[in-house]
């Protein structure tokens, strides 16, 4: 089964299936023990390092240890960035992330649609959101606007086993309501490029006035989980690794681009929109009947059929001419022998050079404009009653 | 009846030399 086309071949919508963008991912920490090794962390020794890659490892890897650790934390500043560049947009679900020491006190979570270049909160975890994040603690009604917002929800619980989860699911910052085949905010809202999340704040174990009682804070975690979709808008059911190694959608519908995010070349008949539930919204080829490779979108022309078609075909070959290359060139007519889409449905007028008073013919039925006293399609031959004279001006005169 | 299609040889160019056409 096709999930981009029914039964009968028509587009429909479809969209990749949910996975974990993180899984595999490069992550980039700010901050990693093991360097200069300790007794508990040695960067050098596979039985003894932490790396970051085990935040994204597949489970059950290796024999080493399962969990990143960050370097122990003294003084300020005390926060650790953790970032992961997902390689293409994605539209997210949830993000979850699992600490092997008791979770930070506040944590926030942030996403780049540019690939890295700006950033954008998602969602701030804390036990004290006006002073971490300036912001105030989670409103039991949601979202205080119309559109989706960062919230602060309360910091992740400490669990028996000394670790704790972060759980976040990306429509938990949008007000109820919002349809994602519908509303434009939140399909902006729930893309992403990339993943950051900082960890601002550790449960420190003792008091920060009292130097001698603060012990060194470590963060540690694992199983960092970017739940989402490969953004395809709608136009494919996967997303595949090019052969540089870069993920793109698996386009259909006459789209292109690493989203889909535009009409193939050749299928502007009418704008891209994203696919919904009900209508495929599919990119359309334009009608040049075989004879033009090329076509550009006329809006105006789009908006007077009615929302209907607006592609201009380009370089009409085959001495065809127009719109949709539908008629012949001047100085040709439609052979009405074959179909318009033949390589050969237009035909040279062939006008005589010396009977003709043009090079025109007519483009329907081929005949070229006579002298006085000449005949024929091409006006080739004298008519009745005229015979031929020695002027090319007047070639044929009345018979004396 | 019909005539024969016009003969390029009978035509007098003289006067007409740059209507002619390229052969």
């Amino acid at each position: 089964a096709d999930p981009c086309h029914d039964e009968g071949g028509a587009p429909r919508g479809c969209v990749p299936g949910l996975v974990n963008a993180a899984l595999g991912r490069e992550v980039l920490a700010s901050s990693t023990c093991g360097r200069p090794a300790t007794r508990a962390c040695d960067a050098s020794d596979p039985r003894r390092a932490h790396p970051a890659a085990l935040l994204t490892a597949a489970a059950g890897g290796t024999a080493g240890p399962v969990c990143w650790r960050s370097e122990a934390l003294v003084r300020a500043p005390l926060n650790v960035t953790l970032t992961v560049p997902l390689g293409k947009a994605f539209e997210l679900v949830f993000i979850s992330l699992r600490f092997c020491s008791p979770p930070p006190a506040s944590v926030a979570l942030l996403k780049s649609q540019d690939h890295g270049r700006s950033w954008a909160p998602l969602g701030f975890f804390s036990s004290r959101c006006g002073m971490d994040y300036g912001r105030p603690p989670l409103p039991a009604t949601g979202p205080a606007g119309p559109g989706p917002e960062a919230l602060c929800f309360p910091a992740p619980q400490a669990e028996p086993d000394g670790g704790g989860l972060l759980a976040f699911s990306v429509q938990d910052g949008s007000p109820p309501g919002l349809d994602l085949d519908s509303s434009p905010v939140l399909q902006d809202w729930v893309t992403a490029t990339d993943i950051r999340v900082v960890l601002t704040r550790p449960a420190l174990l003792g008091d920060p006035r009292d130097s001698e009682a603060v012990v060194p804070y470590v963060y540690s975690a694992t199983e960092l989980q970017v739940g989402g979709r490969c953004k395809c808008n709608g136009h494919a059911s996967q997303c595949l690794l090019e052969a540089q190694g870069r993920l793109v959608c698996d386009c259909q519908h006459g789209t292109e681009g690493p989203d889909c995010g535009r009409c193939k070349p050749f299928y502007c008949d009418r704008p891209w929109q994203r696919a919904t539930t009900r209508d495929a919204h599919a990119c359309i080829a334009c009608s040049c009947n075989g004879h033009a490779r090329r076509c550009r979108f006329n809006m105006e022309l789009y908006r007077l059929s009615g929302r209907r078609s607006g592609g201009v075909c380009l370089n009409c070959r085959h001495d065809t001419a127009g719109r949709h290359c539908h008629y012949c060139r001047e100085g040709f007519y439609r052979d009405p022998g074959r179909a318009l889409s033949d390589r050969r449905a237009c035909r040279a007028c062939d006008c005589h050079p010396v009977g003709a008073a043009g090079k025109t013919c007519n483009q329907t039925t081929g005949q070229c404009p006579c002298k006085d006293g000449v005949t024929g399609l091409t006006c080739n031959r004298c008519a009745p009653g005229f015979q031929q004279s020695r002027s090319p001006v007047a070639p044929c005169v009345k018979t004396p | 009846e019909v005539m024969p299609t016009l003969d390029m040889t009978l035509f007098d160019w003289t006067d007409y030399e740059d209507l002619k056409p390229e052969v």
